[in-house]
């Protein structure tokens, strides 16, 4: 197939409730039943309008709220998808494995590839010099269910995010990759994305033309929200993202969306209501087979080449998500500036249609480790509105903008090649391709 | 071409080759 049609269900979790011991199985079931119920009717309205695979997010069916104890009665034995196994079919030969068995009947049964994630346990010995104390290891886990209901990949979520105390680190990074008759598709999970293995190596290495994505994401402002920061990525690696997030708006948690290289085929982010919803776009199955394969860039030759801005300044710092960034203002309506931090200068030329005198503007660079919930080294350079006309509110959440801007260009002496351009608006609404560029000599620019 | 109310605009780049050995830094790191 040179296309298909993807979908991702953005899920509004129903969560268990926060108990301090262990539930009974059949309660654990229960409650994964509720959440099944719900992304059956997904599977079904998504089947029915000839989507040939569905992603739902990560902990869809279970939720977060678990210690290492209590998630224990909501966890199965996920087999090695070597095994050739269709659960739907032979549904006692791992054991007691209700959810695969179910999800692998609802894959059968509507004929359409399934992605969702749940928890694997094994057990282990005192051989494993690793082998926790209670005798078995704790998996976040995704699993893929093709259409005619066999379990095709299995993947162990490498980059716990930190409060994930209920899971164990698998011992080594998986790299996860099936073929279809639609293309090549890797998957990895959440905080995943912001690692290089699995998720470059899974692409650089692999060569898959799409990525499966269930995430777990709640939006932190400015720079980490999911549908400005995975459209971003699926952009800057040249893949598409199908993109599932959970819904919960009291922990900001929405963003879900369907990302082609070269544009947004669809996304959703809903602070206002508490339903799930349904997204589907058509895809092409191997992207960079396609005339509109976006050219790679090389994010750092046109800041080298431009000369830095000598205008004098005021550089001033500002914290980003605990990351220490120096900043400087837009003093004026048109501008060209330079900041620099260690090894990155960043550069910006800019024309608004008037300088407000209600808000304020600056241009911001980061260079350095970032080590709050996680540990990965970063180089940014942000144009951001100040949360207020006080210079040290830059950097701060902000949720509406008026500043129009004419005209913008935004590059850095970047030190890598993966840099995930982001452009968001007013009201968190994501910048159409249609208003911006990414230019070969790595300009993110306005599109005059 | 429009004129964009832009709340924040940004190159977000990774430099791997300098991240700690584990990105992951969950309880299997904590210890």
């Amino acid at each position: 197939l040179d296309t298909f049609i993807a979908a991702v269900y953005e899920h509004a979790v129903i969560l268990p409730n926060r108990t301090e011991t262990p539930v009974s199985k059949e309660d654990a079931l229960l409650l994964m039943n509720k959440n099944i119920d719900v992304l059956e009717n997904a599977v079904q309205l998504a089947a029915k309008q000839g989507a040939h695979i569905i992603v739902t997010p990560e902990d869809g069916i279970y939720g977060w709220v678990f210690t290492r104890e209590t998630i224990y009665p909501y966890l199965e034995d996920i087999p090695d998808p070597e095994v050739n196994w269709i659960p739907c079919r032979d549904p006692q030969r791992f054991g007691h494995t209700p959810v695969q068995e179910r999800l692998s009947c609802l894959a059968k049964d509507n004929s359409i590839y399934i992605v969702a994630n749940i928890g694997d346990k094994k057990p282990c010995n005192a051989h494993d010099p690793q082998c926790p104390a209670d005798g078995h290891y704790q998996h976040n886990t995704n699993v893929v269910f093709d259409s005619e209901g066999k379990l095709v990949a299995r993947y162990h979520k490498y980059n716990l995010f930190a409060p994930e105390i209920q899971f164990d680190f698998p011992k080594d990074s998986e790299l996860v990759a099936f073929e279809t008759p639609f293309g090549k598709f890797g998957l990895f999970t959440c905080f995943d994305i912001f690692s290089h293995d699995p998720a470059v190596v899974v692409v650089d290495d692999l060569g898959v033309d799409s990525v499966l994505y269930p995430a777990a994401w709640y939006n932190t402002l400015p720079l980490l929200s999911a549908v400005p920061f995975h459209s971003a990525w699926a952009r800057a690696m040249r893949v598409n993202l199908l993109a599932a997030n959970t819904h919960n708006t009291s922990m900001h948690m929405t963003g879900s969306g369907i990302y082609a290289p070269e544009a947004v085929r669809v996304f959703h982010y809903d602070m206002e209501t508490e339903s799930g919803q349904l997204l589907l776009a058509e895809l092409r199955a191997r992207p960079r087979l396609e005339p509109t394969f976006p050219a790679s860039v090389d994010w750092s030759a046109y800041a080298q080449s431009v000369k830095l801005s000598s205008c004098e300044q005021s550089n001033f710092p500002g914290m980003i998500y605990f990351d220490k960034f120096t900043f400087t203002e837009l003093k004026k309506d048109t501008g060209n500036y330079t900041v620099c931090q260690k090894d990155l200068c960043c550069h910006l030329t800019y024309r608004m249609s008037e300088k407000r005198m209600d808000e304020a503007y600056a241009l911001g660079v980061f260079d350095g480790l970032h080590t709050v919930e996680g540990q990965y080294y970063l180089q940014i350079c942000t144009l951001l509105k100040c949360q207020t006309t006080d210079l040290k509110t830059c950097g701060e959440p902000v949720g509406s903008a008026f500043t129009k801007f004419e005209e913008f260009s935004l590059s850095g002496t970047f030190g890598t090649s993966y840099v995930f351009p982001q452009m968001a608006l007013s009201g968190s609404q994501l910048a159409s391709e249609r208003h911006y560029e990414v230019s070969r000599d790595g300009r993110l620019r306005s599109r005059s | 071409g429009a004129s964009l109310p832009v709340l924040v605009s940004a190159l977000y780049g990774r430099v791997f080759e300098k991240d700690p050995p584990r990105l992951g830094q969950g309880p299997g790191k904590l210890q």
